[in-house]
C-alpha cells in the first residue's frame, strides 16, 4: 500500500511543468524515506533529480519499495483536472499494481474526484552521481537567474558562465554580437530571497547550452532562490529547493573544446 | 568551437 497526501496540491503542477521539456515518461520511485526521480533526457545532456521527502507530506505510509513508471504527459492531464487549492492524495495497491490513483478533494470537502492511471514498464537507467564538493556554489535569485538565461537566448545558442569572488558573468555571442551580464555578491540584503551570495574555492570558467538552462528554468515557481554549483569540466547543477520538502536538481554536460 | 559532452561520460551509469 502506499499513499501520500499533500493539502499543497498545485505543487505537483509546478513540478510538472518543471519537466515537461526535458522528459516525456519517468520512474517515481517510491520509498519510506518519500518519493523521488531521476532521469535523464534522450539526448543524454541533461538529468533531472527531484526528491519530494515523507515527512513534507501531509500523510504518508509506503509499506514497501515501489516504482511507478509514469507518463508525464498523461499524468500532467489527469492533474490539469485538479484545481489549485485542492489537497492531491496519490496511491497504489499491492493487489493492483499497473495502476496508479490520485484523489483531489476540495478544501471544504464538497467536491472529491479519482482518476485512475495506467502505470508504463520503463527501462530506467539510474546514473550513480558522487557527492562532490564543488569550487563554485552561487545562491542567487531564481527570478533573476530566468531572466539573465532568457536574455542570454537572444544573443546566442550556449552562454559561459565565469565566476570569481566579485561575482559571476554570464557571456553569449552569435551573429548579432555579443552580451555580458554581471552580477555582484550582494553586500547586504534585507530578504536572504533577494541575495546573490557567492561560496567559491577557484574561479571556474564553463559554458553551456542555453537550450537546456532555460528548460530548467521552468521550475522558477517552485523557489524564491536557485544555486549553481559548478567545478572545472563537470556538469553545472541548478537547484530549486521545494520548501520543507527536498528538491528539484538538473545537471547539464559543459560544453568542451574537441 | 566547443562542442557538448554526454552526462553519460561523466556518471557512472547503471
Amino acid at each position: 500500500m502506499f499513499e501520500a497526501r499533500l493539502v499543497q496540491g498545485s505543487l505537483l503542477k509546478k513540478i510538472l511543468e518543471a519537466t515537461k521539456d526535458l522528459l516525456t515518461e519517468a520512474t517515481f520511485d517510491c520509498s519510506s524515506t518519500g518519493m523521488s526521480l531521476q532521469a535523464m533526457d534522450s539526448s543524454h545532456v541533461s538529468l533531472v533529480s527531484l526528491m519530494l521527502r515523507s515527512d513534507g507530506f501531509d500523510a504518508y505510509r509506503c509499506d514497501r519499495n515501489l516504482s511507478m513508471g509514469i507518463n508525464l504527459t498523461s499524468m500532467t492531464k489527469i492533474i490539469k483536472c485538479s484545481s489549485n487549492d485542492d489537497v492531491v492524495t496519490i496511491k497504489a495497491d499491492d493487489n493492483n499494481p499497473d495502476t496508479v490513483t490520485f484523489m483531489f478533494e476540495s478544501p471544504n470537502q464538497e467536491k472529491v474526484s479519482d482518476f485512475e492511471m495506467k502505470l508504463m514498464d520503463l527501462d530506467t537507467e539510474h546514473l550513480g552521481i558522487p557527492e562532490t564538493d564543488y569550487s563554485v556554489v552561487v545562491k542567487m535569485p531564481a527570478q533573476e537567474f530566468q531572466r539573465v538565461c532568457r536574455d542570454m537566448s537572444q544573443i546566442g545558442e550556449s552562454v559561459t558562465i565565469c565566476c570569481t569572488k566579485d561575482g559571476i558573468r554570464f557571456s553569449a555571442s552569435g551573429d548579432l554580437g555579443t552580451g555580458n551580464i554581471k552580477i555582484a555578491q550582494s553586500a547586504n540584503v534585507d530578504k536572504e530571497e533577494e541575495a546573490v551570495v557567492i561560496e567559491m574555492q577557484e574561479a571556474v570558467t564553463l559554458t553551456f547550452a542555453l537550450r537546456y538552462l532555460n528548460f530548467f528554468t521552468r521550475a522558477t515557481s517552485l523557489s524564491g532562490q536557485v544555486s549553481l554549483s559548478m567545478s572545472p569540466e563537470v556538469p553545472l547543477v541548478v537547484e530549486y529547493k521545494i520548501a520543507d520538502m527536498g528538491y528539484m536538481r538538473y545537471y547539464l554536460a559543459p560544453k568542451i573544446e574537441d | 568551437k566547443a562542442g557538448q559532452s554526454k552526462l553519460t561520460a561523466f556518471f557512472a551509469g547503471p
